[in-house]
Formats: structure tokens, sequence, C-alpha cells
């Protein structure tokens, strides 16, 4: 089972933009992410989770060097949605265990938020693929994060 | 470009999980997918977005034959947080776009969701990876929203 993680790593690089109360209709992802593509803006993880009352939230995670840009470009294409509001964080430290059939190894998520919670390191967001499981912290824990996972899975930090 | 783009797919197998108004605090992950992974139920995609007043929702994918006994398992470890309530979608659809270097290629998600809009299908979840862009969307949309990407990136659909 310890040759099915083959990396741990933390990727302290990056900022977080969330919209809040968008309404969730076709075409409002699309907006956004024209606007982002349009600017030259690389994104990494974006997620989107079930909407309430007919609003929901998406985060994205950019580089910190295109934060303020990619801020600007989104805020213009807003205007549509006077209710949604835009935060971000320009810290954040991104903790990703990747491997193989992460799928079906069902003991690896489990693993990788015990460690954390074991660490009193909160998660504030969750992204999964069948090759890599990542996990935002506040970038204060990052450390701490990226040290609980590699003892959890027995390996050393790539960065 | 259209080579970085290798396949367009829809899986119309799995169930959707909700837990809404989680306390966002370390352990509450862990929890979750300890019983879950106990159970002996796959886990997909895992999605979790930044938190609101202390609370927020983690969705997460499995195989449709194991709803009902995944519902069951959550259920179990929820009673620490009498606040927090369970909800489910027996059917969805996950449309995927796969390829490489996908954060890089800036216009991959923008074309995807692009496609998706001018078919009307709505987006409910977003997950991303490098290789992956992953979108639910309702079962009875999922035909459309395959087809509509076949298109936009040239592709027929592997299943
Ligand atoms: C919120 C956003 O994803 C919307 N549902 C859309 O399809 O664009
Ligand atoms: C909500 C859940 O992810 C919580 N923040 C935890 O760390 O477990």
């Amino acid at each position: 089972e310890d040759i099915v993680v083959s990396e741990v790593s933390l990727d302290a690089s990056q900022s977080r933009v969330t919209l809040t109360r968008l309404p969730d209709v076709p075409g409002v992802a699309s907006r956004i992410f024209e606007a982002v593509a349009e600017g030259g803006v690389m994104v990494d993880m974006i997620v989107q989770n079930v909407s309430h009352h007919g609003h929901t939230n998406i985060s994205f995670t950019v580089p910190r060097e295109d934060i303020d840009r990619c801020l600007l470009l989104v805020r213009e294409v807003m205007e549509p949605w006077p209710e949604a509001e835009l935060q971000h964080d320009r810290q954040i430290a991104k903790l990703s265990v990747a491997g193989i059939g992460l799928r079906s190894h069902t003991g690896v998520g489990e693993r990788m938020f015990r460690a954390l919670a074991e660490s009193n390191v909160n998660v504030q967001l969750i992204n999964t693929s069948e090759i890599r499981i990542s996990a935002v912290v506040a970038i204060e824990q990052g450390e701490v994060a990226v040290k609980s996972l590699q003892q959890a899975f027995g390996l050393s930090a790539s960065r």
C-alpha cells in the first residue's frame, strides 16, 4: 500500500480567488474562466460544490504573481451578478498526495486527512483526482502539514 | 492545441453524497472518510469549498451500487455535528475532459465550460487536476453534455 503513494508535496506559490453567491445557471462558470483565460492567467485548482437556494461559490487558485491582475479580470465580468462577491486569499498552502489508483485505494484519503487532523491542520479546500488528492490550508500551517504527511506516508517532501 | 485534450468522457455510474453545515475544524474530513474507507466504499471526486461563518460542505462521489451503504456509514459518524445535514443525488453524470498540461493550457477549461453553457447544461460541481477537468451535471443532461464536449474538442466520446 505504501507503493501507491509516490509523492507528498507543498506548493506555497499560489493564491485563492473565490466568487460567492453566484447564480447557479448555465454560463456563469464559462464567463468567469473566459475572462481569466483571455487574461493569460494560469488556473490550477477549480472547486465548485453544490448550490444552495440557487446560489453557489466557485474557488480557483492562480500563481501569486497574477492575483491582482486576476481579481481585476474577474471583477469586470461580475456585473450581471449584483449579489455575487469576490474574496481572495493571497497566501495559501496547497498540500498534495500523489500516486496511482487513489480511487480504489480507499485508505489514502483517510490517511491524509487523519494526518492533517492529528497535527491540528484545518482543511480549507479539497480537490481530488485518480492520481492526486489536494488540500488547501492556511499558509502558516503549510510546513506542519507537509511534515505530517511525509511522516504518514513514509516519504520526504518534494517541492 | 487540439493535441492537448485527448479524451472526453461521460461517467453515468456514480452517485453524489453531500454533507452540509459541517463545522470547519480539524478532524471533520478525517472522520467522514475514515468511515467510508472502513466500509470499503470507493470514493472518486471529493470537493470542498471554503467555509462561511465557520461551516462548510463536503461532497463526494461513489459508485451507485454503494450509495445506500455509504449513506448509512456517514450517518453513523455525524452525531457530533447536530447542525450538519446529509443529502445525496442517486444519479449524476460526470463529464471529464482529459489531457496533459491543462494548467498551462488556459483555454481548455474555458472551452469546456463554454460548450456546456451553449448547450444549456448546468454545472453542479467542478473538480480539476493537471490532467483532467470534471464537471458533474444532472443525469438527464449527461448525453447532451458529452456530445457538446465531443464537438467542442473534435473528439468522439470514450466511456
Ligand atoms: C455556478 C456555475 O458553475 C453554473 N452552474 C454554470 O453552469 O456555469
Ligand atoms: C470541513 C473539514 O474539511 C475540516 N476543515 C477538516 O479539516 O477536517
